[in-house]
């Protein structure tokens, strides 16, 4: 239970500034499709560990490491286009919808409707969905194809077996 | 040292023996030390629960791969290969600021760091509310490991929190997504076997079922044969499924199963226990009068001790004991040993394929009743002994001749070690 002071619990009422920014138009969203490598992979290891690096150059003055942060924040990736029109009326940006639609299994629109708006705004991972990632998608659906057969197997062999096993399902 | 540590991994995987998922690289060593960083402790959890949650979580993985995972508190932190630790906004120096309550709940970095958001309502796996620190430990720890988002429904690696209404596990593509990385767990066993156990049902039916146990030192799995892998949470340690009988070290279980007889055995050393199925432990004095342990020369005439190990043979109603290189029987019938025996194991358990057998030292043998069939083990690699529907196949084969090899790891699935500090959780 969050600690509270007084007596109305308001003092651990989150300020909004603590919530999570919500995903409600095309400038939001084409933000998110940058920051989860929808756009272009985004790097993620290396510039983890440049900034560690940098961190522990003590002889920086604290003002430079807070720059280099600033410098290392992700969502500074966009192209420096105004956002004034319909950014995801780019091709790039349309493009990266319909693929995140089409790797969260939404209908592949292209266009910002409220399913991919909900999907957006789910708690996730702030790991980027590489575009690797989305590559591995078709792999395993070969995978899972393999793993039928052995399924298939199994059940021969379970049938076989004139016993049955009980077992404990859960942990 | 992480220099190197990045180096010898995407070196170890360019000798390809560490294949990966597009790219993704891996620990090179097998022990992992962990830990939860002091200034990064959620403020809504207790610290018990919070390091509860997340040993928990890496005993997980290590079920699933060959990856044993410490927590260490004391050494210095240049040595810890994962830190976890809970932050809002701007937090312990990472790059990636978190966004407040709601959306992103957590990151990872490859090789190295976790970060929870605090801001986020985690929740204790006893809770079915807010969002499961345990889920999302897994999750991220994947990520360490070097497994990308999946997007497969069932997946632990889904970018997308779900909530989960039960227990959740890490299914089957996961757990080839990290033996790709790692590679699958084998290892020797002590003891294998099938363990009978008569039931009545509701109705009063005599019901029997049988479970395929796996003893390793001092734990053992339960081994789920519909589902190919072990029961989950396992392996535990014997001591706390096994009532009366040596807490490690087992040699061999033996179950006597003939229309007069029904007793079933654990060997270990010189002697050995008869256990009581019906109630779950071993016997101070069974029915007959006999006392236990015994000595396995007093209940086995002409038999050996200590012994490799054990299996009853119920097509000749013989229990076949193995030392070194020979091979014993004892007629249960007759309660004596056999004449003609000792033989070596390679003339009473002739190889299929010239030079293709376990010799001598057989780890285990049992005999399966889901596979219809007696298998020998030695290291990682199974021998199936040819059964009466292989003769059927092929007549030419001897009988009780032993067919080519095979990886244990390619028929009984993730039988996984677990760190010793987390084997009884």
């Amino acid at each position: 239970e969050k600690l509270f002071h007084s007596r109305d619990h308001s003092d651990i009422e989150l300020p909004t500034s603590h919530r999570a920014e919500v995903i409600v138009d095309e400038v939001t969203a084409k933000q998110f499709l940058e920051k989860y490598g929808f756009t272009n992979p985004v790097k993620w290891d290396e510039k983890h560990y440049e900034q560690e690096e940098s961190f522990i150059d003590a002889n920086r003055a604290p003002k430079d490491i807070l720059s280099l942060i600033q410098e290392g924040t992700f969502a500074s990736r966009s192209s420096g286009e105004s956002d004034a029109e319909n950014p995801l009326q780019k091709p790039q940006y349309m493009k990266a919808l319909k693929e995140f639609q089409k790797a969260y299994n939404l209908p592949i629109t292209g266009v910002l409707d409220d399913a991919t708006k909900a999907v957006m705004n789910k708690p996730r991972c702030g790991v980027p969905d590489k575009k690797a990632d989305l590559n591995n998608t078709i792999d395993n659906t070969t995978t899972s194809i393999t793993n039928e057969t052995l399924d298939n197997r199994t059940a021969q062999v379970e049938r076989q077996a004139s016993y049955s096993a009980g077992t404990r399902q859960k942990r | 040292s992480l220099e190197m540590l990045l180096f010898r991994g995407r070196k170890k995987r360019s000798e390809g023996d560490t294949p990966s998922i597009s790219g993704q690289m891996a620990f090179s060593k097998t022990v992992l030390k962990w830990r939860l960083i002091g200034e990064g402790y959620s403020s809504q959890l207790s610290i018990d629960d919070q390091r509860y949650v997340f040993r928990l979580a890496f005993r997980m993985w290590s079920e699933v791969s060959p990856l044993l995972f410490e927590e260490d508190n004391t050494s210095p932190l240049s040595m810890i290969d994962i830190r976890l630790g809970f932050g809002t906004g701007r937090h312990l120096g990472c790059a990636q600021t978190f966004d407040g309550a709601g959306r992103e709940f957590a990151h990872a970095w490859q090789l190295g760091d976790i970060h929870f958001d605090d801001d986020e309502h985690f929740t204790a796996p006893s809770n079915d509310n807010g969002i499961s620190l345990l889920k999302v430990a897994v999750h991220e720890i994947g990520h360490v490991l070097g497994l990308p988002h999946i997007y497969r429904t069932g997946s632990i690696m889904q970018p997308s929190y779900i909530p989960q209404n039960s227990g959740f596990e890490i299914d089957w593509l996961d757990r080839k997504s990290v033996q790709e990385l790692y590679g699958k767990c084998a290892g020797p066993f002590n003891a294998v076997f099938d363990w009978v156990r008569k039931e009545r049902t509701v109705y009063g039916e005599v019901v029997v079922r049988f479970n395929t146990y796996f003893f390793r030192k001092n734990w053992y799995w339960l081994y789920e044969n519909r589902n190919n892998r072990t029961r989950y949470g396992d392996p535990i340690a014997i001591q706390v499924g096994w009532h009366g009988i040596p807490s490690d070290g087992i040699d061999a279980f033996v179950h006597v199963w003939t229309w007069r007889i029904d007793a079933t055995y654990f060997f270990k050393g010189t002697q050995y226990w008869r256990y009581d199925s019906d109630s779950d432990q071993a016997y101070a004095e069974d029915s007959e009068g006999n006392k236990y342990p015994r000595l396995i020369s007093e209940g086995f005439p002409g038999i050996p001790s200590p012994i490799n190990t054990a299996f009853y043979d119920r097509r000749d109603y013989r229990v076949y004991f193995f030392k070194d290189s020979l091979v014993y029987a004892f007629d249960v019938n007759k309660n004596q040993k056999v004449n003609g025996f000792p033989q070596l194991i390679t003339d009473a358990f002739p190889a299929v394929i010239p030079n293709d057998h376990p010799i001598s030292n057989l780890d285990a043998a049992f005999f399966s009743y889901s596979y219809n069939s007696i298998f020998f083990f030695k290291g990682t690699y199974f021998w199936k002994v040819v059964n009466d529907r292989d003769k059927q196949l092929n007549s030419s084969l001897a009988y009780n001749s032993l067919l080519p090899r095979q990886n244990i790891g390619d028929q009984w699935f993730d039988i996984c070690n677990v760190h010793s500090s987390v084997l009884r959780m």
